[in-house]
């Protein structure tokens, strides 16, 4: 096979090509870098605020998200139920609610460090039958919401 | 070989590609140009899916050819370069209209169609791959769950089809490379006007000859969204080689073939490295012609 | 639910589920 890299395409081999025909390297002719930065990912978002500072601030954010949420458990503060009214258009066209529910917890981390993790909580649809496939459901209603919380969360802190 | 590796397509699903763990990006329409570049060069893809959020469904499949149109649209109006850091991805259907570029692509598969059904989608489309796209049974939201490409269909079959070795006749008399009316330039040429071949001609490669026609370099469109997360829409009047010198440190160079080689050969290329395309040359290097993935996709579904 | 610090005024949020028998990692990114 001839196969092979033509030497005269690799970027050094250019750069000295170009030297030759009178054209030097400068801060503007000279590589971009697009090194792939590593994107660390975490889970939830963190805080340092006082818990509760942290809760009341959630409620306020699901308030103004115009979203719902069940009485927490008098022994547990920490874990929310959420329920958010998600309406958008059926392939007909005609704009379908569905009833995305999410569970708020918050974690503590360390001392004066807590993380609050978003989990999905499924669909209540008035009477559906319990979730039939649990493997072929559409994440992206519920990174919407997450995105919307985050948002308004970052917002209002 | 042909026979046995079309049906080896026929009898696996693009499900069957897919590793068993996977990531997908997926941007929403409401990102500006400028974030959306950046996005794709951190992720190191220059391809993603569309998500519009306010319908909740999947809204196109973002590729490097929608980027050459609007470089080209910013090119005919030098006063709005700054609009990068404004436009955003559900405006480019206006822009690809103004300038009547062919339009964001919008088709689909099942991932438990067949492979060979997919691969007729990725030979029609516009960018050479395809969003594989279920439905959530219960809400029937739409579920991206990946875009398959040329590259990786090639490299599935490269892998797993030992037909290929097979696959020996010459690529010059199977007439596979494109050779005819090809897109080329020199060092000198001005880089509006090969951006103006990506946007105008759909081409994501332009080969740089010297004046004997021997091939120096290609030029890519990958490379035009690296040059522009470097110095916006502002450079389009440098030289190609002047634009060539802003090409990343980490580039691996252009793959040459001659027209002896055999597709065998070419698919053991890509079994072994990432090959985006070939450029084929004769024994003084002079440019032949343009090899492309799916010029062999093409081949090895219906040639 | 992941997430990864906001750049460039753009949020990614990610979710990990199960396709069929394969593992889906879905990423949005998002404008502030």
């Amino acid at each position: 096979s001839r196969i092979a890299i033509l030497p005269s395409s690799l970027p050094q081999y250019h750069l000295a090509y170009m030297q030759t025909h009178g054209v030097a390297m400068s801060k503007k002719l000279s590589p971009v870098s697009v090194k792939k930065s590593k994107i660390r990912w975490h889970f939830g978002i963190r805080s340092r605020s006082y818990p509760l500072d942290v809760v009341s601030e959630i409620y306020r954010a699901l308030k103004n998200l115009g979203a719902e949420w069940a009485r927490h458990r008098n022994d547990d503060l920490w874990t929310i139920n959420v329920r958010w009214r998600n309406e958008a258009p059926n392939d007909q066209g005609e704009m379908v609610a569905e009833l995305l529910k999410m569970r708020i917890q918050l974690y503590q981390l360390e001392q004066n460090n807590y993380l609050v993790d978003f989990k999905f909580d499924g669909f209540e649809n008035k009477g559906a039958a319990k979730r039939r496939h649990d493997d072929t459901f559409s994440a992206y209603p519920f990174l919407r919401f997450a995105t919307k919380l985050i948002l308004e969360l970052a917002v209002s802190s | 070989a042909l026979q046995s590796i079309r049906e080896f397509l026929q009898s696996k699903t693009s499900y069957d590609v897919l590793p068993v763990s996977f990531k997908i990006v997926m941007l929403d329409t409401k990102l500006t140009l400028k974030g959306t570049l950046l996005t794709l060069l951190q992720n190191g893809i220059i391809s993603a899916p569309l998500w519009d959020s306010n319908q909740s469904r999947f809204a196109g499949l973002l590729s490097s050819q929608d980027f050459m149109n609007v470089a080209q649209y910013l090119i005919d109006r030098p006063e709005k370069a700054e609009e990068i850091n404004t436009i955003t991805l559900d405006q480019l259907a206006e822009i690809e209209s103004t300038i009547g570029a062919r339009q964001i692509e919008t088709s689909r598969i099942h991932p438990f169609k067949s492979l060979y059904e997919t691969c007729q989608h990725i030979v029609e489309s516009k960018a050479h791959r395809v969003p594989l796209i279920d439905t959530d049974p219960e809400t029937g939201r739409e579920i991206v769950v990946s875009v398959l490409t040329q590259y990786r269909v090639l490299r599935f079959v490269a892998l797993n089809c030992k037909e290929t070795q097979d696959l020996k006749i010459p690529i010059k008399d199977l007439n596979l490379a494109t050779r005819e009316n090809l897109h080329t330039a020199t060092m000198d040429t001005q880089l509006a006007d090969v951006v103006g071949a990506f946007s105008k001609y759909g081409v994501s490669c332009v080969p740089i000859v010297d004046e004997n026609n021997k091939l120096l370099n290609v030029y890519e469109a990958y490379d035009v969204m690296t040059l522009i997360k470097g110095n916006g829409f502002s450079d389009f009047s440098l030289s190609i080689g002047k634009a060539l010198m802003r090409r990343p440190q980490d580039f691996e160079g252009v793959i040459t073939c001659s027209e002896h080689d055999s597709v065998a050969h070419i698919m053991e290329t890509i079994r072994r490295s990432r090959v985006l395309r070939l450029c084929m040359v004769d024994e003084e290097g002079k440019l032949l012609g343009l090899v492309t993935l799916v010029d062999i996709l093409n081949y090895i579904m219906f040639g | 639910l992941a997430t990864t610090s906001i750049r460039h005024n753009v949020l990614a949020v990610a979710s990990v589920s199960r396709y069929s028998s394969k593992y889906v990692t879905q990423i949005l990114y998002t404008p502030l």
